[in-house]
Protein backbone atom coordinates (compact mmCIF):
# COMPACT_ATOMS: atom_id res chain seq x y z
CA UNK A 1 0.00 0.00 0.00
CA UNK A 2 0.96 3.42 -0.46
CA UNK A 3 2.41 5.94 2.46
CA UNK A 4 0.98 8.35 4.01
CA UNK A 5 3.84 10.74 5.48
CA UNK A 6 0.93 12.18 7.88
CA UNK A 7 -0.23 8.67 9.01
CA UNK A 8 3.01 7.36 9.25
CA UNK A 9 4.30 10.40 11.56
CA UNK A 10 1.79 10.06 13.86
CA UNK A 11 2.25 6.79 14.30
CA UNK A 12 5.87 7.09 15.01
CA UNK A 13 4.80 9.88 17.56
CA UNK A 14 1.96 8.43 19.03
CA UNK A 15 4.15 5.28 19.51
CA UNK A 16 7.07 7.22 21.18
CA UNK A 17 4.21 8.77 23.35
CA UNK A 18 3.54 5.12 24.70
CA UNK A 19 6.72 4.57 25.53
CA UNK A 20 7.39 8.04 26.98
CA UNK A 21 4.24 7.61 29.32
CA UNK A 22 5.49 3.88 30.54
CA UNK A 23 8.62 5.54 31.16
CA UNK A 24 7.29 8.01 33.21
CA UNK A 25 5.16 5.98 35.12
CA UNK A 26 8.01 3.84 35.87
CA UNK A 27 10.52 6.68 36.94
CA UNK A 28 7.53 7.67 39.14
CA UNK A 29 7.63 4.39 41.01
CA UNK A 30 11.37 4.45 41.53
CA UNK A 31 11.57 7.97 43.00
CA UNK A 32 8.55 7.26 44.94
CA UNK A 33 10.11 4.24 46.49
CA UNK A 34 13.89 6.00 46.90
CA UNK A 35 12.04 8.40 48.51
CA UNK A 36 10.18 5.74 50.56
CA UNK A 37 13.59 4.45 51.60
CA UNK A 38 14.55 8.08 52.55
CA UNK A 39 11.97 8.03 55.14
CA UNK B 1 -0.55 10.65 -3.49
CA UNK B 2 -3.02 7.68 -4.72
CA UNK B 3 -6.34 8.91 -4.30
CA UNK B 4 -7.66 5.78 -3.77
CA UNK B 5 -5.43 5.14 -0.79
CA UNK B 6 -7.26 4.93 2.31
CA UNK B 7 -4.91 6.47 4.88
CA UNK B 8 -7.41 4.64 8.02
CA UNK B 9 -5.76 1.03 6.21
CA UNK B 10 -2.55 1.58 7.71
CA UNK B 11 -1.60 0.56 10.90
CA UNK B 12 -3.44 3.04 13.53
CA UNK B 13 -5.77 0.83 14.68
CA UNK B 14 -5.74 2.56 18.22
CA UNK B 15 -6.91 6.46 17.15
CA UNK B 16 -9.03 5.16 14.06
CA UNK B 17 -11.69 7.67 13.99
CA UNK B 18 -15.23 6.38 14.29
CA UNK B 19 -16.55 8.15 11.23
CA UNK B 20 -17.33 5.56 8.66
CA UNK B 21 -14.86 5.99 5.19
CA UNK B 22 -15.47 4.52 2.12
CA UNK B 23 -13.80 1.57 1.44
CA UNK B 24 -15.16 0.15 -1.20
CA UNK B 25 -13.68 0.01 -4.54
CA UNK B 26 -17.14 1.02 -5.28
CA UNK B 27 -16.89 4.35 -3.93
CA UNK B 28 -17.60 7.61 -5.74
CA UNK B 29 -14.50 9.85 -6.60
CA UNK B 30 -16.63 12.90 -5.91
CA UNK B 31 -17.12 11.29 -2.48
CA UNK B 32 -13.53 10.72 -2.07
CA UNK B 33 -12.33 14.03 -2.33
CA UNK B 34 -14.05 15.59 0.61
CA UNK B 35 -13.30 12.75 2.49
CA UNK B 36 -9.49 12.68 1.87
CA UNK B 37 -9.59 16.28 2.44
CA UNK B 38 -11.78 15.97 5.98
CA UNK B 39 -8.97 13.50 6.61
CA UNK B 40 -5.93 15.01 6.12
CA UNK B 41 -7.20 17.96 8.45
CA UNK B 42 -8.17 15.44 11.25
CA UNK B 43 -4.61 13.60 10.78
CA UNK B 44 -2.63 17.28 11.37
CA UNK B 45 -5.26 17.89 14.20
CA UNK B 46 -4.23 14.80 15.70
CA UNK B 47 -0.08 14.89 15.33
CA UNK B 48 -0.19 18.70 16.69
CA UNK B 49 -2.32 17.07 19.94
CA UNK B 50 -0.50 14.00 20.19
CA UNK B 51 2.53 16.15 19.57
CA UNK B 52 1.92 18.61 21.73
CA UNK B 53 1.28 15.88 24.60
CA UNK B 54 4.93 14.03 23.66
CA UNK B 55 6.37 17.08 24.49
CA UNK B 56 4.87 17.61 27.77
CA UNK B 57 5.36 14.13 28.56
CA UNK B 58 9.36 14.33 27.80
CA UNK B 59 9.19 17.58 29.89
CA UNK B 60 7.65 15.74 32.97
CA UNK B 61 10.16 12.75 32.35
CA UNK B 62 13.06 14.79 32.42
CA UNK B 63 11.77 16.41 35.64
CA UNK B 64 11.15 13.60 37.53
CA UNK B 65 14.19 11.72 36.20
CA UNK B 66 16.16 15.48 37.76
CA UNK B 67 14.30 14.80 40.99
CA UNK B 68 15.35 11.37 41.43
CA UNK B 69 18.93 11.20 40.46
CA UNK B 70 19.22 14.28 42.99
CA UNK B 71 17.17 12.67 45.60
CA UNK B 72 19.59 9.39 44.85
CA UNK B 73 22.48 11.30 45.01
CA UNK B 74 21.35 13.31 48.21
CA UNK B 75 20.68 10.04 50.02
CA UNK B 76 23.69 8.31 48.87
CA UNK B 77 26.16 11.50 50.13
CA UNK B 78 23.98 11.78 53.38
CA UNK B 79 24.61 7.93 54.16
CA UNK B 80 28.82 8.12 53.03
CA UNK B 81 28.68 11.16 55.32
CA UNK B 82 27.21 10.45 58.41
CA UNK B 83 25.42 6.89 58.17
CA UNK B 84 26.75 3.88 60.29
CA UNK B 85 28.58 1.00 58.51
CA UNK B 86 25.72 -0.73 58.74
CA UNK B 87 24.02 2.29 57.12
CA UNK B 88 26.32 2.19 54.11
CA UNK B 89 26.41 -1.79 54.13
CA UNK B 90 22.69 -1.61 53.85
CA UNK B 91 22.45 1.33 51.45
CA UNK B 92 25.48 -0.33 49.19
CA UNK B 93 23.06 -3.58 49.04
CA UNK B 94 20.25 -1.23 47.78
CA UNK B 95 22.27 0.89 45.21
CA UNK B 96 23.07 -2.18 43.46
CA UNK B 97 19.57 -3.45 43.73
CA UNK B 98 18.58 -0.09 42.49
CA UNK B 99 20.90 -0.25 39.31
CA UNK B 100 19.95 -3.50 38.44
CA UNK B 101 16.18 -3.70 38.90
CA UNK B 102 15.06 0.14 38.85
CA UNK B 103 17.44 1.54 36.33
CA UNK B 104 16.53 -1.13 34.14
CA UNK B 105 13.17 -1.14 34.47
CA UNK B 106 12.99 2.43 33.80
CA UNK B 107 14.50 2.17 30.53
CA UNK B 108 12.05 -0.42 29.13
CA UNK B 109 9.88 2.35 27.61
CA UNK B 110 12.73 3.48 25.33
CA UNK B 111 14.57 0.27 24.83
CA UNK B 112 13.41 -0.82 21.55
CA UNK B 113 15.47 -3.36 20.59
CA UNK B 114 18.99 -1.14 21.52
CA UNK B 115 20.40 -3.63 23.74
CA UNK B 116 19.40 -7.00 21.92
CA UNK B 117 21.37 -5.02 18.48
CA UNK B 118 23.79 -4.18 21.51
CA UNK B 119 25.06 -7.86 22.73
CA UNK B 120 24.67 -9.28 19.12
CA UNK B 121 26.60 -7.07 16.47
CA UNK B 122 26.93 -3.19 17.90
CA UNK B 123 27.49 -2.00 13.92
CA UNK B 124 23.82 -3.19 13.21
CA UNK B 125 22.65 -0.45 16.27
CA UNK B 126 19.52 1.82 14.88
CA UNK B 127 19.06 5.13 16.58
CA UNK B 128 15.67 5.45 15.71
CA UNK B 129 14.22 1.90 16.35
CA UNK B 130 10.47 3.51 15.70
CA UNK B 131 12.05 4.03 12.12
CA UNK B 132 11.83 0.12 11.65
CA UNK B 133 7.77 0.02 12.22
CA UNK B 134 7.89 -2.54 15.03
CA UNK B 135 7.28 -1.29 18.56
CA UNK B 136 6.48 -4.68 20.44
CA UNK B 137 10.62 -5.23 20.05
CA UNK B 138 10.82 -2.95 23.23
CA UNK B 139 9.65 -5.66 25.35
CA UNK B 140 12.17 -8.31 24.37
CA UNK B 141 15.12 -5.73 27.00
CA UNK B 142 14.06 -7.61 29.78
CA UNK B 143 15.22 -10.46 28.35
CA UNK B 144 18.52 -9.91 26.62
CA UNK B 145 19.28 -8.28 30.07
CA UNK B 146 18.77 -11.32 32.16
CA UNK B 147 21.20 -13.63 29.64
CA UNK B 148 24.03 -11.09 28.67
CA UNK B 149 23.46 -8.62 31.13
CA UNK B 150 23.15 -5.86 29.61
CA UNK B 151 21.76 -2.68 30.99
CA UNK B 152 20.68 0.74 29.36
CA UNK B 153 20.60 3.92 31.71
CA UNK B 154 19.07 7.00 30.40
CA UNK B 155 20.37 10.08 32.22
CA UNK B 156 19.57 14.01 31.60
CA UNK B 157 21.86 15.95 30.25
CA UNK B 158 22.04 19.48 29.32
CA UNK B 159 21.26 19.83 25.27
CA UNK B 160 24.45 21.28 24.51
CA UNK B 161 26.90 19.20 26.35
CA UNK B 162 28.59 17.09 23.76
CA UNK B 163 31.14 15.23 26.40
CA UNK B 164 28.87 11.81 26.29
CA UNK B 165 30.31 12.32 30.19
CA UNK B 166 27.97 10.08 32.46
CA UNK B 167 29.33 10.09 36.23
CA UNK B 168 28.07 6.58 38.05
CA UNK B 169 30.76 6.38 40.69
CA UNK B 170 33.28 4.29 38.59
CA UNK B 171 36.07 5.54 36.69
CA UNK B 172 36.36 4.66 33.06
CA UNK B 173 38.78 4.79 29.83
CA UNK B 174 37.84 5.68 27.21
CA UNK B 175 39.16 3.34 23.91
CA UNK B 176 36.79 4.43 20.76
CA UNK B 177 34.51 7.07 19.62
CA UNK B 178 32.65 6.67 16.22
CA UNK B 179 30.01 7.45 13.82
CA UNK B 180 28.59 5.07 11.09
CA UNK B 181 26.16 6.29 8.44
CA UNK B 182 23.23 4.08 9.51
CA UNK B 183 23.86 5.64 13.28
CA UNK B 184 25.32 9.24 12.77
CA UNK B 185 25.07 10.48 16.36
CA UNK B 186 28.56 9.72 17.86
CA UNK B 187 28.92 7.00 20.83
CA UNK B 188 31.62 6.43 23.15
CA UNK B 189 33.34 3.34 24.23
CA UNK B 190 34.53 3.10 27.50
CA UNK B 191 36.29 0.21 29.67
CA UNK B 192 36.42 0.30 33.52
CA UNK B 193 39.49 1.32 34.80
CA UNK B 194 40.28 -2.23 36.66
CA UNK B 195 40.26 -3.68 32.73
CA UNK B 196 41.17 -6.16 32.28
CA UNK B 197 40.40 -7.77 35.59
CA UNK B 198 37.18 -6.10 35.78
CA UNK B 199 35.21 -6.76 32.70
CA UNK B 200 32.71 -3.69 32.36
CA UNK B 201 32.35 -1.75 28.93
CA UNK B 202 29.96 1.36 28.69
CA UNK B 203 28.97 2.59 25.44
CA UNK B 204 26.92 6.66 25.71
CA UNK B 205 25.25 7.94 23.50
CA UNK B 206 22.71 10.89 22.79
CA UNK B 207 19.47 9.05 22.75
CA UNK B 208 17.94 9.34 19.37
CA UNK B 209 14.05 9.45 20.52
CA UNK B 210 15.45 12.66 22.98
CA UNK B 211 18.33 14.30 23.10
CA UNK B 212 17.86 15.55 26.37
CA UNK B 213 18.95 11.89 27.63
CA UNK B 214 22.17 10.15 27.31
CA UNK B 215 21.70 6.46 26.92
CA UNK B 216 24.40 4.55 28.63
CA UNK B 217 24.47 0.88 28.03
CA UNK B 218 26.63 -1.35 30.48
CA UNK B 219 27.84 -4.56 29.58
CA UNK B 220 28.66 -7.07 32.44
CA UNK B 221 29.05 -6.26 36.03
CA UNK B 222 31.86 -4.60 37.93
CA UNK B 223 33.53 -7.40 40.07
CA UNK B 224 34.66 -4.26 42.84
CA UNK B 225 33.44 -1.63 45.12
CA UNK B 226 32.49 1.87 43.28
CA UNK B 227 35.66 4.45 42.93
CA UNK B 228 33.33 6.87 44.27
CA UNK B 229 29.97 5.77 46.16
CA UNK B 230 28.80 8.92 46.60
CA UNK B 231 29.05 10.22 43.02
CA UNK B 232 30.95 13.31 43.79
CA UNK B 233 34.40 14.78 43.96
CA UNK B 234 37.13 12.42 44.69
CA UNK B 235 39.93 14.57 45.25
CA UNK B 236 38.00 16.12 48.15
CA UNK B 237 36.82 13.41 49.54
CA UNK B 238 40.22 11.73 49.50
CA UNK B 239 41.01 15.20 51.22
CA UNK B 240 38.69 15.03 53.92
CA UNK B 241 40.15 11.29 54.41
CA UNK B 242 43.72 12.82 54.92
CA UNK B 243 42.40 15.36 57.23
CA UNK B 244 40.30 12.73 59.55
CA UNK B 245 43.91 10.49 59.46
CA UNK B 246 45.92 13.69 60.45
CA UNK B 247 43.90 14.21 63.41
CA UNK B 248 43.71 11.15 64.71
CA UNK B 249 47.63 10.80 64.16
CA UNK B 250 48.49 13.74 65.43
CA UNK B 251 46.23 13.48 68.77
CA UNK B 252 47.60 9.87 68.75
CA UNK B 253 51.23 10.89 69.00
CA UNK B 254 51.20 13.22 72.08
CA UNK B 255 49.61 10.60 74.34
CA UNK B 256 52.50 8.37 73.14
CA UNK B 257 55.34 10.88 73.55
CA UNK B 258 54.07 11.43 77.35
CA UNK B 259 53.32 7.47 77.83
CA UNK B 260 57.35 7.28 77.20
CA UNK B 261 58.91 10.13 79.10
CA UNK B 262 56.79 8.69 82.11
CA UNK B 263 58.13 5.22 81.74
CA UNK B 264 61.79 7.25 81.43
CA UNK B 265 60.99 9.06 84.45
CA UNK B 266 60.05 6.57 86.52
CA UNK B 267 63.08 4.14 85.41
CA UNK B 268 65.57 6.97 86.67
CA UNK B 269 63.76 7.76 90.13
CA UNK B 270 64.03 3.92 90.80
CA UNK B 271 67.62 3.73 89.81
CA UNK B 272 67.77 6.57 92.08
CA UNK B 273 66.22 5.40 94.83
CA UNK B 274 67.98 1.87 94.53
CA UNK B 275 71.24 3.90 94.20
CA UNK B 276 70.89 5.39 97.59
CA UNK B 277 69.82 2.50 99.39
CA UNK B 278 73.45 0.93 98.40
CA UNK B 279 76.03 1.68 101.10
CA UNK B 280 78.86 0.32 98.89
CA UNK B 281 77.48 2.38 96.24
CA UNK B 282 77.36 5.88 98.64
CA UNK B 283 80.52 5.14 100.21
CA UNK B 284 81.97 5.05 96.55
CA UNK B 285 80.29 7.94 95.60
CA UNK B 286 81.19 9.96 99.07
CA UNK B 287 85.18 8.92 98.52
CA UNK B 288 84.78 9.68 94.67
CA UNK B 289 83.26 13.53 96.16
CA UNK B 290 85.92 13.59 98.59
CA UNK B 291 89.09 12.58 96.62
CA UNK B 292 87.79 15.17 94.03
CA UNK B 293 87.77 17.81 96.70
CA UNK B 294 91.12 16.82 97.68
CA UNK B 295 92.28 17.10 94.41
CA UNK B 296 91.14 20.34 93.43
CA UNK B 297 93.83 22.38 95.74
CA UNK B 298 96.49 20.29 94.54
CA UNK B 299 96.02 22.35 91.41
Amino acid sequence: PATCPLMEELNRVSAENKKLAEMLTLMCENYNALKNQLM
Amino acid sequence: LDLNTNPMELDFSGKRPKREEPNTASADMEMKWPVKAEGSSMLKEELNRVSTENKRLAEMLTTVCENYYALYNHLDELLSRKGTEDDKREWSMKKRKLDLDEFVGCTIGFGSGKTESISSDEDHHHPHPHHHGDHCESFKVTESIGKSKVSTFYVPTDISDTSLTVKDGYQWRKYGQKVTRDNPSPRAYFRCSFAPSCPVKKKVQRSGENPLFLVATYEGTHNHPSSNPSGGDMPSQAGSNRVALDVVQSGQRPVQDKKETTIQEVLVQQMASSLTKDPNFTAALAAAISGRFLEQPRT
